[in-house]
């Protein structure tokens, strides 16, 4: 569903955020 | 995990995408979808989170998002 893929985004932004 | 997955989220599969377009992260994982990979949300996630940390893209925002790319 879009809202999973919302999801996964969202936590794949935050685990790169340090990085990013 | 299903034998007849034909997508695989490897860090080859990633740096050819990034080469061919900048994208953002939701963009990448639309490329790597579950049903098409075998793994779960979570291993899709971290996973995706270690190859781009290795490949270490350019960013650049494009309309106010965040994207990736590599530079050929």
């Amino acid at each position: 569903s879009s809202s999973e893929a919302d999801e996964m985004a969202a936590a794949l932004d935050a685990e790169l955020n340090d990085f990013i | 995990t299903p034998s007849s997955s034909d997508v695989h989220l490897t860090e080859e599969a990633v740096r050819r995408y990034l080469i061919r377009k900048p994208m953002t992260t939701k963009d990448l994982l639309k490329k790597f979808q579950t049903k098409r990979t075998g793994l779960s949300s979570e291993q899709t996630v971290n996973v995706l989170a270690q190859i781009l940390k290795r490949l270490n893209p350019e960013r650049k925002s494009i309309a106010d998002k965040m994207h990736f790319y590599i530079k050929q």
